[in-house]
């Protein structure tokens, strides 16, 4: 199955889910790849991808240069393989303006692929990159952190979505919205997460992702949590979504 | 001065920085101009902005359809107005490409501006309404959040900052680097800390703005932190943050 992590608003934690989600998909026995489709590249750094060895991305398939196999490569988590970000991925945006297919890009060129799933972390906009991987997944995974802000982009996003439904994917559908950073103690951060599930109903993930300071460390280990400390909340709290995820992920 | 509050990495508190020190600079007596380049419109929504009140954006202004003037609104704030911004900023990355002087249009559109202070809240990315920014102003403001994937972009911010230099606007200078949401008691932000003013040394504000729920909370009721809560730390850093603004704005 292939899954976008997407949501406008930066910082709300769509890397450190996608990491996450992926390793403890992985760790299931599953085969996954996560494409890092963010110029920024923290995915590729948070799975310790040293800049030096990422030798093509996710543009080189996208303009044509280079196949899926080509842009792949290992990570230390055994079954997850990654396809890294450059800093060639920054051009894609301006460069993929004026190409056929525009939309279409990822799509046509994910279609070799043959893992149990395929994940996308998206950069925090809804440009074209995002825009060709809402077209290239049958599911979005939407995090969202508890605060004010973030609850703003929500409807745009969905905006977003039920125009790419009508559009060029009719199969795009939402698997679910993950609260991240989430505080018990902090009323706002309650009052937030009280209203995504009044609106969002059981789209809503019944795991919450707590706000812990292992899931921030991690990466500079270059390790997912799971790996760097797997008995921490926020690792306890990926493993759950997995499973969710995996109960929900029953083919149409 | 004209300030662009920008880094391409998500969720590091441009827009919290952007209300605040507009705020407090305005509450020195200034007269300040805030736009909301950012097609979340997380400015326009802080400062109690409402969706239906918004008619022009600086949308409208940098495709020539509307003046300055036009665009510009008051807000509670006194000595404060906002260009404020609407949904059909988010089409503005695409339909730019095509357009003639592309990378100067907000330049051309924002030089019959009056006001002491022009501040610019920039989207979580390096794209063309980001360029826009760095060509129109003189100064930039990076707020930088103490945390591991918020420093691996720093570089990346300053090679296109060069650039802009070397080309479009060879006036664009840092005004400082404002550590964000830090916390004495978390190891990871006091090394981050310590790391960027290791490597960038005075350019690096000497004040922090710590993790302070009274930030998040004021957004909720549409008023800036000052307004909502000025004896919180939060509010006392942007008030100290002005302080330094002032005494680094030294016109040349
Ligand atoms: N549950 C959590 N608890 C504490 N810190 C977290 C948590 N989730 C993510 N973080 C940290 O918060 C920051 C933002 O998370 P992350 O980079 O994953 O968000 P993002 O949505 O991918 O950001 P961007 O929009 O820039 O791509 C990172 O420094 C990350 O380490
Ligand atoms: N010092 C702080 N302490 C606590 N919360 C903060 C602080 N600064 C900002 N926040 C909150 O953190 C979130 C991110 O901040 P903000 O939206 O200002 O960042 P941004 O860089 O503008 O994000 P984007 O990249 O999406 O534009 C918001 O919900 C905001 O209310
Ligand atoms: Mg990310
Ligand atoms: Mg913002």
């Amino acid at each position: 199955m292939r899954v976008a992590v997407v949501n406008q608003k930066g910082g709300v934690g769509k890397t450190t889910t996608a990491i996450n989600l992926a390793t403890a998909l992985a760790a299931s026995g599953a085969s996954v790849l996560l494409v890092d489709a963010d110029p920024q590249g923290n995915a590729s750094t948070g799975l310790g991808v040293d800049r030096r060895a990422r030798s093509r991305s996710i543009y080189d398939v996208v303009l044509g240069d280079a196949s899926l196999a080509d842009a792949t490569v290992p990570t230390s988590v055994p079954g997850l393989s990654l396809v890294p970000s450059t800093a060639a991925l920054s051009g894609a945006e301006v460069e993929l303006v004026g190409v056929e297919r525009r939309l279409h890009r990822m799509a046509d060129a994910l279609t070799t692929d043959t893992h149990d799933w395929l994940l996308i972390d998206c950069p925090p906009s809804l440009g074209l990159l995002t825009m060709n991987a809402l077209v290239a997944v049958e599911r979005i995974l939407i995090p969202l952190q508890a605060e004010f802000f973030a609850l703003e982009g929500l409807s745009q996003l969905l905006a977003t979505v039920e125009r790419v439904r009508a559009g060029p994917n009719p199969r795009l559908g939402i698997l679910g919205i993950l609260l991240t950073m989430t505080d018990r103690r902090n009323r706002l951060s309650e009052a937030v997460a009280a209203d995504v599930r009044a609106v969002m109903g059981a789209q809503v993930f019944d795991v919450m992702v707590p706000r812990n300071v292992r899931l921030s460390e991690a990466p500079s280990h270059g390790l997912p949590a799971l790996v760097y400390d797997l008995r921490c909340p926020g690792s306890q709290a990926y493993i759950a979504l997995a499973r969710e995820v995996l109960a929900r992920a029953v083919p149409e």
